[in-house]
């Protein structure tokens, strides 16, 4: 089973076209691997990227940068998924 | 019994289709569940027909789960399934539709991708299909349909979260529901229902031009995200698919509008902040609960306004 230990989902409340721009290019860098769960599109909506942990300086460097604010949403996702399954698991043992 | 499910709770995929059949056997005269075709992972694909009576009556379909990882919609799906049942008979409105139309739900509509969540790989969307000459599976299935095909919006990367596919319909799991829906031939209302971002959305996706009916669809889907407001507040936009997010080619409602289907809408649920694809199942309920109130208020309308 994949594992997500250490990525990281971090929001970016889009302020500009320019920002726009400038997370478009970050969709372009395959290497980074991201995942991209709200793309940048417009400055209305966040923009929402699970970043796995090898990405994670490279991206915060990038955003850093060029002055684009962000919030971590999520420390990391495994510890997240984690709860979600024993959570699960504990419901199925409850119906049995 | 459909009575001590746990509907706020999420299920893998053997639990929720085992459920079906305690559905239909608790409401033998209303649901029935047909095997539409196979994934192309050999997994039945099962849609829930609410029906009073009739052949082909005017029908709505409601399809959820196409993205696998956006578990909330499959959950609001089974939750939504079971209210239409246990309301029948006892909400005048409900009732009242669905003596004169019927209603298709396909619950699960990446089974191959949604097993794959729970098994291998929770962030999964796509289907589960091989593409010849790339190490990398699945095609966006969302992004299969024939409706300004590999335009703009899809990516033609194997390897991408939004690959078109080779072809249009190359998706077993499109193909089937295709299949259906131009057998059947009395479709009015198409709903596909995503998660997450609070949209109500409407066609076009493949380009950014108005369709002919866009006011009264827009006027449609504002009404009904007021009525889902109501309970919890929340906020939806409401807008064509290119215009309030963003220019994606081949998506499903485009292709019912084009088929002719003119209610034809995509839900994207909602998140409250700060889990995405990981809402937590506290939250299933509240959403599929404030969903259901736009969702009746499209098919209440769809009813009342024949074509």
């Amino acid at each position: 089973e994949r594992v997500f230990t250490g990525d990281q989902v971090i929001r970016i409340n889009v302020q500009s076209e320019e920002d726009l721009q400038l997370l478009r290019v970050m969709e372009t860098q395959e290497e980074w691997e991201l995942d991209f769960w709200l793309h940048p599109v417009t400055t209305e909506l966040p923009v929402d990227i699970r970043v796995p942990r090898s990405s994670l300086s490279s991206v915060k460097e990038y955003l850093h940068a060029h002055a684009i604010a962000f919030t971590v949403v999520m420390e990391n996702l495994q510890e997240v998924l984690d709860e979600e399954k024993a959570e699960m698991e504990m419901n199925q043992m409850q119906e049995r | 019994s459909t009575r001590s499910f746990n509907f706020g709770a999420y299920h893998p995929l053997e639990t929720i289709y085992s459920w079906m059949d305690t559905l239909v056997a608790q409401y033998p005269h209303l649901v029935t569940k047909e095997e539409i075709g196979r994934s192309y992972e050999n997994r039945p694909m099962y849609v829930l027909k609410f029906s009073t009576g009739g052949n082909k009556r005017p029908a709505i379909w409601i399809d959820l789960g196409i993205h696998s990882r956006e578990w909330v919609s499959q959950a609001t799906g089974v939750w939504t399934a079971n209210k239409i049942a246990s309301d029948y008979n006892t909400d005048a409105s409900l009732t009242s539709l669905l003596n004169t139309m019927d209603i298709y739900m396909l619950i699960l509509t990446n089974p191959d991708g949604y097993a794959y969540t729970h098994s291998n790989d929770r962030m999964w969307r796509k289907t589960r299909s091989k593409n010849p000459g790339s190490v990398c599976r699945g095609v966006d299935p969302n992004r299969n349909w024939d409706a300004g095909f590999a335009g703009p919006g899809a990516s033609k990367n194997p390897c991408s979260d939004s690959y078109h596919g080779p072809s249009a319909h190359s998706e077993i799991e499109i193909q089937n529901v295709v299949n259906l829906i131009k057998s059947h031939g009395n479709f009015k209302s198409f709903i596909s229902v995503h998660a997450y971002s609070q949209l109500l959305m409407y066609p076009y996706g493949y380009n950014c031009r108005d369709v002919p009916h866009q006011q009264e669809l827009d006027t449609i889907g504002r009404t009904a995200v007021e009525k889902l407001a109501v309970l919890y507040g929340t906020r939806y936009k409401v807008g064509s698919i290119c215009k309030i997010i963003y220019q994606a080619s081949g998506g499903s409602i485009d292709w019912s509008y084009n088929l002719g289907i003119k209610y034809s809408f995509a839900f994207e649920l909602r998140d409250t902040g700060r889990f995405g694809f990981l809402l937590p199942a506290n939250q299933i309920i509240p959403t599929a609960t404030e969903t259901w109130q736009a969702l009746k208020y499209i098919m209440v309308y769809v009813r009342d306004h024949p074509y």
